[in-house]
């Protein structure tokens, strides 16, 4: 395997950026979340604010444990409820410039990890697919 | 990185075994799949049939999908649709005998590959998560 390519690896090579990650905002509603998380078809994706700097994640898994109700699932209350009232908040965050071996460490543990810079605006996601594929390259057995 | 090491690595040694990978049986309600995704918190699980031979995989997404109506989520047709009716059947599968290589092909585009041996009885599921740690322990750079 060849590491001197993966040593020149960065997370900014290799996450996805931004503008092609679809995100909610703090403020939605979790009916609105919801709706964005079936039609994109991902599990969880990143929540900002308005000024675009990362606030957490949401994903269906915590949408649909809030309304589990006794009998039922419990649709209505979706409406009422907000995005940051429930996203995740202690999340791993990455810098463009981390190294390959800093988001193989993050993605063991997370699908994906969030990039954003110094002052908190959300430069994109880095996936466990990118990862992998990196790695594909590297590896010729 | 260490390559003769991961030669030696064979789906059999990274893979959840069955007895320990949430699942739902074919002819089982949407409504039940849902709950089982939601409690056990996995967004996707196996689906086997009565005599625990693989059958498919679902997850939440497809589920959602079903249900997702003009106006709302129409969760009452949950109750009368099964599981077999839309889950997912072109899977990949892989047998405990595959290499190393032939998982880390396999997870690329899925999060998680099921095993199951020549006769089609599960076997157990290799994750993406399983593939990245044994791949963290061969690269020191
Ligand atoms: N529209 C699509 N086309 C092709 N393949 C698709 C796909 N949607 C999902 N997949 C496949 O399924 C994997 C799991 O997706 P999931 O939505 O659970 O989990 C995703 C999702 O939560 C998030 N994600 C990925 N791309 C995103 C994007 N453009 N915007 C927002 N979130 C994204 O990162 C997680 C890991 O993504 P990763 O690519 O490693 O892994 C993806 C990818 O291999
Ligand atoms: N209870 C838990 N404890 C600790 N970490 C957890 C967890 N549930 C999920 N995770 C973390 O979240 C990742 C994505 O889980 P997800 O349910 O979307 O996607 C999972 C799920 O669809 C399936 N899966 C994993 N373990 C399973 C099991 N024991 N039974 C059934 N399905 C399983 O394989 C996919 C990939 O799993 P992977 O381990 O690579 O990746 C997992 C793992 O890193």
């Amino acid at each position: 395997i060849e590491d001197k390519k993966l040593a020149d690896v960065y997370v900014a090579d290799l996450m996805i950026p931004s503008e092609k990650v679809a995100h909610v905002q703090v403020n939605n509603p979790l009916e609105h979340a919801l709706l964005v998380l079936v039609k994109s078809g991902y599990s969880a994706v990143p929540v900002l604010d308005a000024s675009y700097k990362l606030a957490g994640t949401i994903g269906k898994t915590i949408i649909l444990n809030q309304i589990l109700g006794l009998e039922r699932f419990e649709f209505e209350t979706l409406a009422d409820r907000r995005v940051e009232e429930i996203m995740h908040t202690d999340i791993p965050i990455l810098s463009r410039e981390a190294s390959f071996m800093e988001g193989l460490h993050a993605v063991i543990d997370y699908p994906f990890v969030c990039v954003a810079d110094q002052e908190g605006y959300f430069d994109g996601i880095l996936t466990r697919r990118a990862i992998l594929k990196q790695l594909r390259r590297n590896i010729s057995m």
